[in-house]
C-alpha cells in the first residue's frame, strides 16, 4: 500500500458517499445516469468475486464489501425508490456498446484464460468506460448540479491517483500490470474535459454549464 | 519486473 493508492481509494469512497448522500438527501436522482451506476455494479461484481476465495487484507475485504453494497444500493435508489425522479429521457447511452467490446477485449487480451482472470479483465476494461453514460447525460442536459460535479471530480481523481500508484509501484517494487495501467489511463483521459470545466467553473462558484 | 497474477488492488 502507498499514499497514492490510499488517497485514490479514499477519493473513490468519497465519490460513492457523495452520490449516495445526494440522492438520499434530495430524494432525487435527477441528473444521475442510472446506466453508469449499473455498469459500476457490474464492474464491482465481476472484479470482486475473489472476495470469497482470496484474502488480501481486512482493508481490501472491507472496501470490496462497501463498493459492492453501495453500488447496488445506488442502483436500487435510482431504479426503485426514487424512480419517479429518474431522467430516462437524457440517460440514453447504449451500454451494450460498452459491455460487448469489453467482453471481446477481455477474451482476447488478458493475463490468463481462466474464468476469474477473464472476469477481472472484463471489469477493468468496463470500468474505464463506465462513466461515459454519465458524461453523455451531462453533455445532453448541458449542465450538472455542483454536487454531481464534485462526485465526478472525486471519481475521476481516484483512477488518476492510481496511475501515480502504478508509477510508484513500478519504481519501488518493479511491479506493473499493463492491462490495469492502459485502462486506467483511458479512464482518466475521459475525465479530462470534465476536469477542465470543473476547475475553471465549479471551483469559481459557477454552475457546470457545457457549451450547448 | 513481474506481472501480477493475484490482484491485490481494488
Amino acid at each position: 500500500m502507498n499514499i497514492f493508492r490510499l488517497t485514490g481509494d479514499l477519493a473513490h469512497l468519497l465519490a460513492i458517499i457523495i452520490l449516495l448522500l445526494k440522492i438520499w438527501k434530495t430524494r432525487s436522482c435527477a441528473g444521475i445516469s442510472g446506466k453508469s451506476q449499473i455498469l459500476f455494479a457490474i464492474v464491482y461484481t465481476t472484479r470482486y468475486l475473489d472476495l470469497v476465495t482470496t484474502y488480501v487484507s481486512a482493508y481490501n475485504t472491507l472496501m470490496k464489501i462497501f463498493f459492492l453494497g453501495s453500488s447496488f444500493a445506488t442502483v436500487y435508489l435510482i431504479y426503485v425508490k426514487f424512480k419517479a425522479t429518474y431522467d430516462h429521457n437524457h440517460d440514453t447511452f447504449r451500454i451494450e456498446f460498452l459491455i460487448l467490446p469489453a467482453v471481446i477485449l477481455a477474451l482476447l487480451i488478458n493475463h490468463a484464460f481462466t474464468p476469474l482472470e477473464i472476469l477481472w479483465t472484463f471489469s477493468i476494461y468496463l470500468e474505464s468506460v463506465a462513466i461515459l453514460p454519465q458524461l453523455f447525460m451531462v453533455s445532453k442536459t448541458g449542465e450538472a448540479e455542483s454536487i454531481t460535479s464534485h462526485y465526478l471530480f472525486a471519481l475521476g481523481s481516484y483512477r488518476g491517483l492510481y496511475i501515480l500508484n502504478w508509477i510508484y509501484r513500478y519504481a519501488m517494487e518493479s511491479h506493473y500490470d499493463l492491462i490495469a495501467i492502459v485502462a486506467g489511463i483511458v479512464q482518466t483521459v475521459l475525465y479530462c474535459d470534465f476536469f477542465y470545466l470543473y476547475i475553471t467553473k465549479v471551483l469559481k462558484g459557477k454552475k457546470l454549464q457545457l457549451p450547448a | 519486473p513481474q506481472v501480477e497474477e493475484n490482484h491485490d488492488e481494488l
